[in-house]
């Protein structure tokens, strides 16, 4: 699942990127 | 600073020049998040420095489902520390071409 989510607002674009895997493995 | 696990960096070279900038939002701890955001890591969005106030981002990001409204004033904060440090750049770096 490590692909960006793009999110719509009121003509703005939020782009929405998964925890680094190095991060997870943190964690 | 107080953690708020959450910092703001830019997401491209600030050249000084334009009004929009892209910057990158870092969640420290993902729990922060929404329902199917709770994986996610990091919010790329780009911020007006003219025309936008930090706390209208913040608002939208809340309604976009992306965090709780309790946490409303800790993104704010963050993108606002963020932004006042890029116009006192730019401040700077316009006074020292004088």
């Amino acid at each position: 699942s490590a692909i960006a989510q793009v999110v719509h607002s009121a003509g703005r674009r939020f782009i929405v990127s998964p925890v680094p895997e190095s991060r997870l493995r943190e964690q | 600073a107080e953690d708020t696990g959450l910092r703001v960096e830019l997401a491209e070279e600030d050249d000084g020049k334009k009004s929009s900038i892209a910057l990158k939002l870092w969640i420290e701890d993902p729990r922060k998040l929404k329902g199917k955001y709770r994986e996610s890591g990091a919010i790329e969005f780009t911020f007006d420095l003219e025309k936008e106030v930090p706390e209208g981002v913040a608002q939208e990001m809340v309604e976009s489902g992306l965090f709780q409204e309790s946490d409303v004033k800790a993104v704010g904060k963050s993108i606002r520390d963020r932004v006042s440090l890029i116009r006192w750049r730019r401040e700077r770096a316009m006074s020292a071409e004088e």
